[in-house]
């Protein structure tokens, strides 16, 4: 990726960051990627310079079409295909667009890749967009590709192949940008597989999901999982519309074309139209585009005659945002303006469209449908500039990112953290458009993209090198790290942003907030989750012995009348209920955390609350003094809501923190109670 | 549709294999066989294959099965859970 790395502080002018330096950029640590495969030539994946595989390795490259062992080295260490689940579901494979080896014939699993671990790439760019060095975020880690997803998607069946052949062959990290909906733990494959993995002390990387800005949206939140949502980084590609009132709306895009459109010299007005106003009318007396299929641009909604030679808006949704542009220019127009619409709010993307366009915020886009309705003869036209850098505020919760709270425990925060998934830049395929459409005849060595599947990539990387720089971390403990010593506000000292509205975003939308390499590194105190506490938080969530046991491979018993609670697990976010209309007197809740101090030196650390509006936090001891590396301690907090009258039947989260710090490092969990 | 089969995840208690398998493995396909070789819709020996068989983060099996054929092998001694194989995308 280029800039992202610089973003989270990665590449240091100065001085080499110290979590590269001590992890030796994970040059010992293998992540696997469950993903579409990987296209292997790219540069992203040399292996110069590289030492020698770890010696716990005992994956393989599988031979298969167009992929031989040959294939591998240093970098990529293992590459597998899983198949006979896609192939129970489809019948066959269609040759063309799916070959049956680890090669990557779609492009994400190669982006994603790349994104997580490539090697450093110079003059890298997308036609000309997002130049610069390219590089993941764990340079030197080693990648084995396990293909589990294909041209229609991705089988559970072969999902869980993919995480168990992964830890039989050793790997340390998985990143799975994958999802469905959320169901119980004991019904998701991939959290009975991130379990499994996480007991052999892999760490679960997973994306959280591109339901935004809708609550209760995020995916993959089995507690043991690492749930990471998107955000931007301090960059855009802006490209402009400019109405015939004179009106100038900034939009997103990476178009580059040769177009006069693209041309700003040649700057000229078209005609505007709607693509919900030029719906085809009754085609051979049978067919009609419904008004819905044509304002979102669907294959053959649009009327040619109306169309022609003009700009169309289209709304978002239904189809890929970059078909549009092709269904547009199939119908004779000669550009496109993709809007969003309600709830996308103003979170733009950048898209390599295949004629002039654009994307605009949902606010611009009724902006446009306002000025066309109210003109005999609306006209626009479109100017596009290059890559901005140093864009503020950065970093701004995706639109599209997933939001909490979890609909399987409120207990446990998700999304754990936000990392960068908006507009990134990573390797790609030969043999696969940029657009993924098979008229775009473009091929490139990167690609710009955008979703949960891009930030997760960065959480894998940045788990590697904290694996490297301490080898005997648990992956709670790498999770704590990350999620103790992330921001939730930015370099000018305000809160992160929603995209969305641009409103202050919550926890529910960044959980702890942004990660931060150089203080993950080194965040003094952790909190770490063994398989045992996982089986008592699943006792106290309710889950029954037959539940737990198809999750653990575990007796599943919970012992006796167990005390555990669910808010006990000892998470570095901390999740309470309070239910207001049983509440006669004020409540209590009660919560108990241990954490481990990992600093070098003897430390004391104090505690300082913000309390969540409504209720009193103590905590007992306030002060705790450790005198050597490992040594535990524990500490409770008592959460005490005020007395007071219930106004509304609607649940309404509050949110404080509780930090502990040395005066050089300060260690934050979230403090969410529900009413 | 009655007979259509479709893949489900199989999950196995293994501490519960009978010891006269010599591995978990024949176990499954011994269970697997019991349960398709009587069923009068079986179309081809193929349908008597796993799709896959896991060993490490998971213990069980994946396989083609009838809807009946799912109900009853979620009867059978160590076998906990049987999930239907669900499609996932690509975030």
């Amino acid at each position: 990726t280029t800039r992202s790395p610089h973003f989270m502080g990665l590449d240091s002018a100065s001085t080499m960051s110290n979590l590269v330096t001590e992890s030796d950029s994970g040059s010992n640590v293998v992540i696997g990627v469950l993903d579409t495969g990987i296209w292997p030539e790219r540069p992203s994946f040399h292996d110069q310079g590289m030492g020698p595989i770890p010696s716990f390795w005992k994956g393989e490259c599988t031979v298969g079409e167009n992929f031989t062992k040959a294939n591998c080295n240093k970098k990529i260490i293992g590459a597998r295909y899983f198949t006979s689940g896609y192939l129970a579901k489809m019948g066959s494979m269609n040759s063309s667009t799916d070959i049956k080896s680890a090669r990557d014939t779609e492009g994400h699993g190669t982006h994603t890749a790349s994104t997580a671990a490539g090697r450093a790439v110079g003059d890298a760019s997308f036609l000309g967009f997002a130049k610069g060095v390219a590089v993941g975020i764990a340079p030197k880690a080693r990648i084995a590709a396990y293909k589990v997803c294909w041209k229609r998607g991705c089988m559970d069946s072969d999902i869980l192949a993919g995480f168990d052949k992964a830890v039989e062959d050793g790997v340390n990290i998985i990143s799975i940008s994958i999802g469905g909906s959320a169901v119980p733990y004991n019904l998701d494959p991939i959290a009975i597989g991130s379990f499994g993995a996480m007991e052999k002390g892999v760490f679960i990387s997973a994306s959280a999901g591109n339901e935004g800005p809708r609550s209760m949206s995020v995916t993959n939140v089995a507690p043991w999982i690492t749930t990471v949502g998107a955000s931007t980084i301090d960059r855009k590609f802006p490209a402009d519309l400019v109405l015939g009132n004179g009106k100038r709306i900034t939009g997103s895009s990476i178009y580059r074309g040769d177009d006069p459109l693209h041309d700003i010299n040649n700057f000229q007005h078209l005609p505007l139209i709607y693509g919900g106003n030029a719906s085809v009318g009754l085609r051979n007396g049978a067919r009609h585009s419904s008004s819905f299929s044509s304002a979102t641009c669907m294959p053959d909604s649009l009327d040619k005659e109306r169309v022609r030679g003009k700009i169309v808006v289209c709304d978002r949704g239904g189809t890929p945002r970059v078909s549009k542009g092709e269904i547009v220019k199939d119908a004779g127009g000669v550009g496109v303006v993709v809007a969003n619409i309600f709830p996308m709010g103003e979170g733009l993307v950048a898209d390599a469209h295949l004629i002039p366009g654009l994307g605009v915020t949902e606010s611009a886009g009724n902006l446009i449908r306002d000025y066309i309705n109210s003109n005999a003869n609306p006209t626009a036209t479109m100017t596009f500039s290059e890559t901005q850098v140093g864009v503020k505020p950065a970093p701004v919760v995706a639109s599209f990112s997933s939001r909490g709270p979890s609909a399987e425990s409120i207990f446990v925060l998700k999304p754990d953290v936000i990392a960068p998934g908006v507009n990134i830049l990573a390797a790609w395929p030969d043999g696969v458009a940029p657009t993924e459409l098979s008229s775009d005849q473009r091929r490139t060595q990167f690609n710009i993209a955008s979703g949960t599947s891009m930030s997760c990539p960065h959480v894998s990387g940045l788990a590697a090198l904290l694996k490297g720089a301490h080898p005997y971390w648990s992956p709670a403990m790498i999770r704590s790290a990350l999620m103790t010593t992330a921001y939730t506000q930015d370099q000018q000292g305000n809160p992160l942003l929603d995209e969305t509205s641009y409103n202050i975003s919550t926890t529910m939308d960044m959980g702890a907030g942004h990660v931060d390499p150089e203080k993950a590194v080194d965040p003094g105190l952790v909190y770490d989750i063994t398989a045992d506490d996982y089986l008592n938080f699943l006792c106290a969530s309710n889950y029954s012995g037959r539940d737990i046991k198809q999750i653990t491979k575990r007796s599943g018993k919970c012992r006796g009348k167990h005390d555990h609670k669910p808010w006990n697990l000892n998470y570095p976010a901390i999740s309470v209920a309070i239910y207001t209309t049983q509440l006669q007197e004020p409540a209590i809740v009660q919560v108990t955390r241990t954490v481990t101090h990992v600093g070098e030196t003897p430390s004391t650390y104090t505690v300082s609350v913000t309390n969540p509006k409504g209720v009193n936090v103590t905590v007992t001891p306030s002060s705790m003094n450790f005198r050597e590396k490992g040594e535990k301690q524990s500490y409770v907090v008592r959460i005490k809501a005020e007395k007071k009258a219930v106004t509304s039947l609607n649940s309404v989260i509050e949110v404080g923190k509780l930090s502990w710090s040395n005066g050089k490092q300060h260690v934050v969990s979230p403090l969410v109670v529900v009413w | 549709t009655l007979g259509e089969k479709q893949s489900y995840i199989i999950r196995v208690q293994n501490d519960l294999k009978p010891s006269v398998f010599s591995d978990v493995e024949h176990w499954y396909s011994s269970t697997l066989s019991s349960l398709i070789r009587y069923n009068p819709l079986k179309s081809t020996d193929q349908d008597e294959e796993f799709l896959h068989v896991y060993k490490t983060v998971f213990h069980g099996f994946s396989a083609k099965l009838t809807a009946q054929e799912a109900q009853q092998l979620a009867t059978f001694d160590g076998v906990l859970s049987v999930l239907p194989d669900r499609l996932r995308q690509l975030h």
